[in-house]
């Protein structure tokens, strides 16, 4: 996995 | 027209503090119901929410939701500018490309106004759902900044585990190791002082001590802190900024390796 998108892993984008 | 003014103008200045340091650039947006500003920092590790109630304000006016795109550098050296008992006003046009800062001494002798140029940022916004936690933890928050402070000099990380007897910090490095029990307050005189824990499940969780750090730079926005934990979700860290909002920032936990 990319540390560049960890966040949205757990958060959808809008 | 937006306008929004704050007798308690430290506020401001405290929160571009607690934000400065782990954002370069964010959106404020603004509607009818207050500021909202949202964002990832640079390599999307953590995430800060910060929302300013309209009602928190000494005066509040949005005709027209407007998204500030603003350089938080520039910010903080704009309020660095007012004075700690100033009060401070933000404004700004429809579809203006600058805002401008207000700031009044309390015997309205001195007044300035800086104005500062806009930036059109395209960031990412997420959808954090309201979230159910296995534990929160609600204690001082000079207390939780000390334990980030004295921890992070045994290692990068940081275990957090929380059972019902309490919470417990550690940190593992090449100097040896470090462990931090809280228990639970036992009566409370003052709750500011407590350390208050719910718990449905025990949570034991690792995180980087740097954003921790960061966060803590929120500490003078309140004396309380509230870490939220469930397994492998983001941690939250909840600073209530008095009678008008909150700042919450979001840290993706570690992954063993």
């Amino acid at each position: 996995i990319e540390r560049q998108d960890l966040m949205s892993l757990y958060y959808p984008k809008l | 027209m937006f306008e929004a003014r704050l007798l308690r103008g430290s506020i401001l200045k405290k929160v571009l503090e607690a934000i400065k340091d782990l954002l370069t650039q964010a959106t404020f947006d603004c509607d009818d119901s207050g500021i909202q500003l949202q964002a990832m920092d640079n390599s999307h590790v953590s995430l800060v929410s910060l929302q300013l109630r309209a009602d928190g304000f000494d005066k509040y006016r949005c005709d027209r939701n407007i998204s500030m795109g603003m350089n938080l550098n520039s910010v903080a050296k704009i309020l660095k500018c007012a004075g700690d008992k100033d009060t401070v006003t933000m404004k700004a046009q429809d579809n203006a490309d600058t805002v401008t800062f207000v700031f009044e001494s309390p015997n309205q002798e001195k007044v300035s106004d800086y104005e500062m140029k806009l930036m059109n940022l395209d960031l990412e916004h997420l959808g954090i759902p309201e979230t159910e936690y296995s534990c929160t933890i609600r204690m001082p928050s000079a207390e939780f900044a000390r334990i980030c402070r004295d921890l992070s000099q045994f290692g990068d990380s940081m275990v957090i585990a929380c059972t019902k007897e309490g919470v417990k910090f550690s940190a593992t490095g090449e100097i040896g190791s470090a462990n931090i029990k809280l228990a639970q307050t036992a009566s409370v005189d003052k709750e500011e002082e407590a350390v208050i824990i719910e718990m449905d499940e025990p949570v034991t969780l690792t995180f980087a001590c740097q954003y921790l750090n960061y966060f803590t730079k929120a500490t003078s926005l309140s004396p309380q802190v509230q870490l939220s934990m469930s397994a492998d979700v983001p941690l939250v860290v909840e600073y209530r900024i008095q009678d008008i909002g909150h700042i919450r920032y979001y840290l993706a936990p570690k992954i063993e390796d």
